[in-house]
């Protein structure tokens, strides 16, 4: 059987608030070292990868590898149904049809299960190779959706440069332009509120508001995100989730006609 | 003028 217990069910409301603009259903891969999924966005554009680590759960039993079809925004309905302090355990039997949802309060004294029915599905699996990146920049999760927020306003793509004095995100549109540009901070006093740029190479790339604007629905998981990138090839966009794992966000570039 | 690519022009179908 296959069982996982969280005793913050926040956490994977976070998640689905994460993905569920960009996803309809994905698969969820489950083995003994944890849940993981990796899902591309209908056109192909951008792809979303994510991975919980079977220690980082409060509980965790997988007695054999499962890949469990799901629908993301019947995974969300079902989620908001949790209360927020609630614990919740996701549980299934091997070669399973539909996968049970249990909450509990945290004074035990209301217990609530939601079955799910699994969807079959094909999937395609892309090779993500293991890249030494030419810029790599850590900045305040909160930053960066303010930043993808307001260039939105000016065009439907942000060109990102990065150099080793910082970033600079800049728009433009029939209305106007606009650019933001953020200094590597000096001290790194407080390790939420910094911008640390590590270059190897200057980078100029430009990507579509639209998969930022999604993205960014990953801030409420961690204070910082941080963004790799090359000339000419997808932006990473990763956000740790708490000592449980990550999710990242790949997003092709666009690139001259 | 650019144009959006996609990640199969990047990553391989495995």
């Amino acid at each position: 059987m296959f069982e996982a217990r969280l005793t913050q069910s926040a956490i994977l409301k976070k998640v689905l608030d994460a993905v569920k603009d960009l996803l309809s259903e994905a698969t969820f891969e489950c083995s003994d070292s944890g849940i993981q999924v990796q899902a591309m966005d209908n056109a192909h554009v951008s792809l979303v990868s994510l991975n919980l680590r079977s220690d980082g759960f409060d509980k965790y039993r997988c007695d054999r590898n499962l890949s469990m079809g799901m629908s993301i925004s019947c995974m969300s309905k079902i989620l908001r149904c949790a209360g927020a302090e609630d614990t919740v355990t996701l549980r299934a039997w091997d070669s399973p049809e539909s996968i049970v949802f249990i909450f509990e309060s945290p004074n035990k004294d209301k217990l609530a299960e939601y079955e799910m029915k699994l969807i079959n599905m094909d999937q395609e699996h892309l090779g993500i190779p293991e890249t030494s990146y030419s810029c790599v920049v850590k900045m305040p999760s909160a930053e960066f959706t303010r930043i993808c927020r307001d260039l939105s306003q000016f065009g439907e793509s942000i060109t990102f440069a990065c150099t080793k004095e910082g970033i600079k995100f800049s728009a433009s549109g029939d209305y106007g332009s606009a650019n933001i540009k953020l200094a590597q901070t000096a001290d790194a006093d407080n390790e939420e509120e910094a911008i640390i740029v590590n270059m190897q190479e200057p980078v100029k790339l430009t990507f579509s508001c639209r998969y930022l604007n999604c993205f960014v629905k990953a801030g409420p998981l961690c204070n910082q995100v941080q963004l790799s990138m090359s000339d000419d090839v997808p932006l990473v966009c990763e956000y740790k989730i708490g000592d449980i794992g990550h999710i990242r966000y790949y997003l092709a570039p666009k690139i001259d006609d | 003028k650019k144009k959006q690519s996609t990640l199969t022009d990047f990553f391989k179908k495995s």
